[in-house]
């Protein structure tokens, strides 16, 4: 694939 | 009518190693998929290449190939260039908006740091909270790597655009009518003697053979994106047992049962088609010794091979551009959502400041 990866950035992160 | 609403809930331990599983089949899927499309476009490009099969089909030297007429159509069919032109348009917008929310809210966090700053320099140890800037850093290290993202895809769009440029004129030709088509196409000196001749014919049957391997590919990568399953119970009952959660064990053991038999499929796959692309460059060597070359049947074949690479590089931009959209698509969602953090701790921040001063001045 030519555009990078966006799967880590759609996994919601705990906030804290 | 009690519904658990908690059902899904698991220890954290367990959702952590649910989201890895989840990262190592997503890259076990892609990898065995992309083998798969490299598979095919090699075959089309060793094809293309060779000008197959449209020098098979071209025996009257003067018509359009049946593989090129269809290689036009599919590509009109898909909105030919004109479809392409402007999805290329939009690219720079989609890339714009994405910046300006990116742009936008680290300038909040910049705005607000500084009157933070201001007054840290006002009132000096009275104002004793913690410094913006320390609090930021979180949040300033996620919009730096959203600028390497974004950085990442202004290459990317850069690469297609070349594609296009590249290509544009061959995709053009490709997408006229045929009877333009045509006449665009060098004659040549019929071939009419090769009809019916053995190579040939060996030739049409390894050409169908690889047909048959290609649509394998397709279908397993059908099979392949459709396997599903749930580490949750493998993971919760480890957990249990041993108080711990050996995840890249388990995880990869489930993976080669489940995907032990198609990587094995793919590996056969793509070793038939190593076979039959061998043969058919044999063949096309005989073939192209018994054709007779000259000058005009060598100009018609290099425009019947560009237009056939033509077709391919079509389906690529398409694919990239799709692709494309979607990221920046995507990626408005995601910076929305890391707009909304930056304005919601400037908020607060901006409520404590409001209280920290009337404190100070009351004091």
């Amino acid at each position: 694939s030519l555009y990078p990866s966006l799967e880590d950035l759609k996994v919601d992160k705990v906030m804290r | 009518k009690f519904t658990d609403i908690f059902e899904k809930m698991v220890p954290m331990l367990v959702q952590q190693s649910l989201s890895i599983a989840s990262s190592r089949k997503a890259d076990l899927v892609s990898r065995l998929v992309g083998s798969l499309r490299e598979a095919t476009n090699l075959c089309n490009g060793v094809l293309a290449s060779l000008n197959l099969p449209a020098a098979i089909e071209d025996l009257s030297g003067d018509s359009v190939p049946q593989s090129i007429l269809e290689k036009s159509r599919a590509v009109i069919q898909q909105g030919g260039l004109n479809s392409i032109e402007q999805l290329i348009k939009d690219l720079p917008e989609l890339l714009q908006r994405n910046r300006e929310i990116l742009d936008e809210s680290l300038k909040i966090l910049n705005d607000e740091e500084t009157t933070d700053n201001e007054l840290r320099a006002k009132f000096n140890q009275r104002w004793n909270r913690t410094p913006s800037g320390d609090l930021y850093k979180p949040l300033r290290a996620e919009g730096a790597n959203f600028r390497n993202i974004l950085d990442k895809a202004v290459q990317a769009d850069q690469v297609v655009k070349e594609r296009y440029n590249t290509h544009c004129e061959m995709i053009a030709l490709l997408c006229k009518p045929e009877s333009e088509l045509c006449s665009a196409i060098p004659s040549a000196n019929p071939a009419k003697t090769l009809q019916g001749s053995e190579v040939v014919n060996v030739l049409k049957a390894q050409l169908m053979q690889l047909d048959e391997i290609k649509r394998d590919r397709e279908a397993l990568e059908v099979e392949v994106k459709a396997v599903t399953f749930d580490m949750t119970t493998k993971f919760l009952t480890a957990l249990a047992q041993d108080g711990a959660i050996n995840e890249e064990a388990l995880t990869t053991g489930e993976l080669d049962t489940r995907y032990g038999a198609y990587t094995q499929r793919v590996q056969k796959n793509l070793r038939s088609q190593e076979d039959i692309l061998a043969q058919i460059q044999t063949s096309h060597q005989e073939f192209a010794a018994l054709k007779q070359s000259n000058a005009d049947a060598n100009n018609r074949e290099e425009v019947l091979k560009k237009l056939a690479s033509a077709h391919d590089s079509y389906i690529e931009i398409s694919s990239n551009l799709r692709e494309g959209t979607k990221f920046y698509n995507d990626l408005t969602e995601i910076l929305l959502k890391f707009q909304n953090k930056c304005s919601d701790i400037v908020f607060a921040r901006k409520t404590e400041r409001e209280e920290l001063l009337k404190e100070l001045q009351q004091s």
